[in-house]
């Protein structure tokens, strides 16, 4: 039952996507 | 001494922080988390309850005097004690540190492994192969800060250690089998000092580690 | 007072939030963004940098003192003063409850709103209407907390302020038009507050908000 609660709980599981884009936007913008 | 409760559902990772500071503070927490005195899905959806905490999600805590927080750092942050918040400047901002570490670095690749295990989200192999890779880093940081410390700030247990400790405990019960943790001895020792001391116990119980690392559950 | 440098690549709004405190505090902080002190993507990927901040990550905080620190909240806090951090416990818990709030509330979806007109990210036409819905979702949750307060703790900027103020920035620069945040009259005198005051200037500069909603920059 917990388990189903955890479902709910809003985890930004892509969270490595957007970190990686800034990184290599800002790493690019830096030359 | 804060004095209040703390409304959740049961088995809730976030609920645990704050439970765990508790019991080092001695602050007195009822929990409700079941019907009649909390509905998780109903209760937290009435506009009483929404008034007192907007974003209607818990853990969610309010004390004997009519003082309400919420967000699971806070609360545990709220209910600890002096010494688990960091004595010193440095070491309070060490204490928050591992505590924006856990929530940003250890919960979403542990959830992306973890949650198809549970059968709570449907299994995506990249995800999982990635989020994988992601854990092994996050633990291999936390063995090479361990190597010559006990624990995660300072001498004794700290909100630190209570914050990454939980934020990895479906990890190291469902998928962090021997053989994928054998490379992080000095992780390993942390966390089992952790889960074994008297204040964590009483509110996870014994916790049964990991011996073969759990598959999506269709 | 902490003095110390804070390693950053130019406009990282994370690093606003310890360079915001800082004004308030007085604490003396070099920011070192640009060659030849450091070199986003390359100073960050040595071994001497990841010694000290074994994520790789900027912001960074490296005190005169050798005190080291990452987790751009954790530096916010330790670089601010007791007025910014809460000088009450129950302040104190409030401001690391919104410092959370914004983290794991508002940055998931300003991130994915605002990243798409940056250029930084593919647009995705179901990712921003939910982000859209879920930005509208906060602004009204600020909106209702601050019909009656002008900051978010007490009667004066905290940490609260900044860090939401921060997380909200680039949403209120690019995407947040007049028509979108009319609804949200006391979020928007909010804000308009904080991005006034001399700290928040000295480092944001004048900030403009949007007048033309950016679409995706393809």
């Amino acid at each position: 039952m917990s388990a189903e609660h955890l479902a709910e709980e809003n985890i930004w599981f892509d969270k490595y996507r957007y970190d990686d884009a800034e990184r290599r936007y800002y790493e690019q913008m830096n030359g | 001494m804060a004095a209040g409760t703390l409304y959740t559902y049961p088995e809730n990772w976030r609920a645990f922080k704050a439970l765990i500071a508790a019991q080092y503070s001695g602050a007195k927490v009822q929990v409700a988390s079941s019907p009649p005195q909390f509905h998780f899905g109903q209760t937290n959806k009435t506009p009483d309850f929404l008034k007192k905490f907007p974003l209607g999600k818990v853990p969610a805590f309010q004390g004997d005097d009519g003082f309400c927080l919420f967000e699971s750092n806070a609360i545990a942050h709220y209910l600890g004690s002096d010494a688990l918040r960091g004595s010193s400047k440095e070491a309070a901002a060490q204490v928050l540190q591992w505590m924006s570490f856990a929530d940003s670095e250890i919960v979403p690749p542990a959830s992306a492994w973890v949650f198809p295990t549970l059968g709570i989200m449907q299994y995506n192999k990249q995800a999982t192969e990635l989020a994988k890779e992601e854990v092994r880093r996050l633990l291999e940081l936390l063995n090479e800060h361990l190597k010559s410390r006990t624990f995660l700030v300072g001498e004794r247990v700290s909100l630190a250690d209570i914050s990454v400790a939980c934020a990895l405990l479906w990890l190291y019960k469902q998928v962090l089998e021997p053989a994928f943790r054998q490379p992080f001895p000095n992780t390993n020792r942390w966390f089992s000092t952790c889960i074994n001391q008297p204040q964590f116990r009483a509110v996870l119980g014994e916790v049964r580690l990991c011996e073969k690392m759990a598959q999506f559950d269709a």
